[in-house]
């Protein structure tokens, strides 16, 4: 489970 | 931002202009479940608060902002200025059925334990989910419009690009976020009977009619 808190997709 | 990427953006905007559009050139949003229409606005409100902490460029914060208008200006003219010709009968999915368990495990499988995460991922179960009162309401009067299938279309070609799109940036960027691609494939897969009908039916000319 990739930590990814910026989320760049809609 | 690879072409998949922008397309499924597009795609997606497509569709809820086209819905827009459906109800208001019509003045109708018979066949159209308005329970549907507000998960997406849930969708979309509890996804893009992250423009209240984050900036990511012009198009994201455009996009977001256009997709949020345009949602709940669909749920203002089915639930407002339309009222009268909303088929609430027809309309009859439990959504608590759907809001309850999405709820639930967003908050047990999330990225991070925290408020804005939470609502992200609550919004990216709920998205997956939130066509089956549309397609529950269909299955119930048995058809659909023309036009509401196009809407549905788009909508399920947007998910179909975004699978590229995660396949793209997997290979190119070394990209995944597993909560998004596993969430993305279910709601893929919910789209694919009416795939079917649409390619078979509605491409062919004719209306979409499920057998009695």
């Amino acid at each position: 489970w990739q930590r990814r808190v910026l989320h760049d997709e809609l | 931002m690879n072409i998949f990427r922008l397309f499924g953006d597009l795609s997606h905007l497509a569709a809820i202009i086209i819905l827009l559009l459906k109800i208001w050139k019509s003045r109708s949003c018979a066949g159209i479940s308005g329970k549907s229409q507000i998960l997406f606005a849930i969708v979309f409100t509890t996804r893009y608060l992250d423009l209240l902490t984050s900036f990511i460029s012009l198009y994201n914060t455009s996009m977001k902002m256009i997709y949020i208008g345009c949602s709940y200006a669909t749920v203002y003219l089915i639930y407002a200025k339309f009222r009268a010709t909303y088929d609430g009968n027809h309309d009859s999915f439990r959504v608590e059925f759907l809001i309850v368990p999405v709820g639930g495990l967003a908050v047990l499988i999330n990225h991070d334990f925290s408020l804005l995460e939470i609502l992200w991922t609550f919004s990216i179960y709920l998205e997956s989910v939130a066509i089956l009162p549309q397609l529950f309401m269909i299955s119930k009067t048995g058809e659909a419009e023309t036009i509401t299938t196009h809407y549905l279309f788009c909508q399920g070609l947007y998910r179909a690009l975004y699978l590229i799109n995660w396949i793209w940036r997997f290979y190119f960027e070394g990209f995944f976020d597993m909560i998004a691609i596993v969430a993305g494939v279910v709601q893929t897969i919910l789209y694919c009977d009416f795939f079917y009908l649409y390619v078979t039916k509605v491409l062919k000319g004719k209306k979409l009619s499920l057998p009695a």
